[in-house]
């Protein structure tokens, strides 16, 4: 399985 | 100026040892409402997002915005050297280099006091809420610990499938598979051993077993953990101090 990290998911501030 | 004084050196003790073996320094912003931590461990796929409000402490005054970078297993060894039951108080003042730590013995004449050197640390802040939800699941936080533990004896993957009446954690790997069913349940006489699930959408995710192993170290800050789950998002372990939280964000593995 692969493993996203998680500033795929989240913007940066 | 800041200045907090812990009721109980133990709450700080857990908070440290719950965040010190995935993120090894981060920033404490300080404000007049508390104190929060935002880091991510080094291969960013963990997000700790850590509020320690203002009423948690016995005491507590922060004058003016102060971020203070500081390596969490320095700060853990020097917490340790205090008594578990002993008043903590931390200050610094407003431009630091360095953490002053002192601890108070509630029963002898004893004050210890501890200076920690101050990092600078350049860390990126990620925008991480609010978040929807699809299935929300609330359990004794030692029986989610037992669940993981149990289950990464299969395999680096912990699959979680929410569906209205149970939460099911599955682990298939090399030499074999396990599964364990989870349902509500009201425990009147003893309420932290409720089980609650909340459901807007079948769930279906898998974490990481090694991350999921990092989480469960906060497990001694609470009795309960609060599982926030929506499909294609990072999960979201949240175990609640007497004022404030400590949350981890899992990015969710998905098939290649």
């Amino acid at each position: 399985m692969a493993q996203p990290t998680i500033s795929n998911f989240f913007k940066r501030k | 100026m800041l200045e907090g004084k812990f009721e109980e050196a133990s709450l700080l003790k857990k908070i440290v040892e719950a965040m010190k073996d995935c993120v090894s320094s981060c920033n404490f912003n300080c404000t007049e409402n508390g104190i929060s931590v935002q880091a991510v461990d080094n291969s960013r796929v963990l997000l700790i997002s850590l509020l320690i409000e203002k009423d948690t402490f016995e005491e507590y005054r922060c004058d003016r915005n102060i971020t203070l970078g500081v390596g969490l297993g320095s700060l853990s060894k020097i917490i340790g050297n205090g008594a578990n039951s002993d008043y903590l108080t931390i200050s610094a003042d407003d431009d630091a280099d360095k953490l002053n730590i002192i601890f108070e013995d509630k029963v002898k004449d004893k004050i210890s006091e501890y200076n920690l050197k101050l990092l600078d640390i350049d860390a990126d802040l990620l925008d991480v809420g609010p978040m929807d939800t699809d299935a929300t699941i609330t359990l004794p936080s030692a029986d989610f610990a037992k669940i993981c533990k149990d289950m990464k004896v299969l395999s680096e993957s912990l699959q979680i499938i929410v569906t209205k009446d149970s939460a099911l954690f599955q682990s298939v790997g090399d030499i074999g598979t396990g599964n364990i069913v989870i349902r509500p349940k009201t425990d009147i006489d003893h309420p932290e051993e409720s089980v609650t699930i909340s459901l807007d959408k079948p769930i279906d995710l898998s974490f990481g077993s090694k991350y999921l192993s990092d989480i469960i170290k906060a497990t001694s800050l609470s009795q309960k953990v609060t599982i926030k789950l929506t499909d294609q998002s990072p999960g979201v372990f949240e175990y609640k101090l007497p004022s404030g939280y400590l949350r981890f964000y899992l990015a969710p593995k998905f098939d290649e």
